[in-house]
């Protein structure tokens, strides 16, 4: 389940987007025990100056990708564009299951949801 | 199918080789696999710092994966009941542990066991256990534990039954004999299985041996 504006319009400043990933809907709900389902999130939205210049408070903004946003802002190039929209912060999840031997398993799994996104 | 394309791969990803069948034999989760989930889930936990990705808190080891695992074979033998020699009947239990990889070392291998007891006294009950090799003779005694009051009994099997930095076996098969005592009566073995914690080292660092 995304947030309802992700597809068309003005798609704003590189920011998380919620996305909720429900187990059942991929098919794994009978063997996944728990969660029934996460918010893993995703990372959208533009990176053009001044947006790519941190604000107050996140973390500081890569030199390399405000270089590439002040070059796009300048002289656009075919095929260079401006920088990408990724994930700066995740966090793991554990999830519990049945393995095919039955067995109740718990895994740890480290970078499963975006906490927060940024222009690289 | 999840054999093919991307969500092969994502399993793949989880460390998860073989697609995991629709529809499993379902069996009640064991509250301990319960209160781990609760304690690592970083939704649940609140814990106001970042939890360890290689360490499980609550059992105190390092490890990226529990299994608690069912025995998948218990049998008993009767020898001599207790009231004439002193000895009860003996258990074999196995475990299959064809689903851990050769790559993941174990960490803690607790084996669990649910007796219930003739009689209330279950005073000086120990439990000695053996690894059951194919020839259905019992090795020599590995280790020995008392039966606490208030069952379950737990026996810590790492270094003994399960050898440490090495992998696992595929089966594990030990031979149980109850010690009644000073209690003159035997138990039942009820439930018996595994708790299993092994570190992937291609996700986590192996823990330094004590020097």
């Amino acid at each position: 389940h995304t947030e309802p504006r992700v597809g068309g319009g003005p798609v704003g400043t590189c920011r998380t987007r919620r996305l909720h990933v429900s187990f059942r809907e991929v098919g794994w709900h009978r063997w996944v025990i728990a969660p029934r389902g996460f918010l893993a999130n995703f990372c959208q939205g533009t990176c053009a100056l001044p947006e790519t210049l941190r604000g107050p408070g996140g973390p500081p903004a890569l030199n390399h990708a405000v270089l590439r946003a002040l070059m796009h802002a300048a002289a656009p190039t075919p095929g260079v564009g401006s920088p990408c929209c990724v994930p700066e912060r995740l966090s793991p999840i554990s999830v519990l299951f049945f393995d095919n031997s039955d067995n109740v398993v718990l895994r740890h799994y480290e970078d499963m949801v975006v906490d927060e996104c940024g222009c690289r | 199918p999840a054999s093919l394309g991307p969500a092969a791969a994502l399993l793949q990803v989880l460390g998860l080789p073989e697609t995991p069948r629709s529809v499993p034999t379902l069996r009640p989760v064991p509250p301990v696999m319960w209160r781990l989930f609760r304690s690592r889930n970083p939704q649940e936990a609140r814990v106001g710092r970042p939890l360890k990705p290689c360490h499980v808190e609550e059992l105190g080891v390092a490890g990226n994966i529990v299994r608690h695992i069912p025995d998948s074979g218990l049998s008993s033998r009767i020898i001599q009941p207790a009231r004439t020699s002193g000895l009860c009947p003996e258990w074999t239990v196995v475990f299959d542990l064809s689903s851990v990889e050769p790559i993941e070392r174990p960490t803690r291998a607790r084996l669990e066991l649910r007796l219930e007891a003739e009689s209330e006294d279950t005073r000086g009950w120990e439990l000695s256990v053996a690894l059951l090799a194919e020839a259905e003779h019992p090795g020599p005694e590995l280790l020995r534990v008392q039966a606490p009051p208030g069952l379950p009994l737990r026996a810590d099997l790492l270094g003994t039954a399960v050898a440490a930095n090495a992998s696992v076996p595929r089966t594990l098969r030990l031979a149980l004999a109850l010690h009644p005592g000073a209690a003159a009566t035997c138990g039942r073995l009820a439930e018996a299985s595994l708790l299993l914690v092994t570190l992937d080292p291609r996700l986590c660092p192996l823990p330094r041996s004590r020097r």
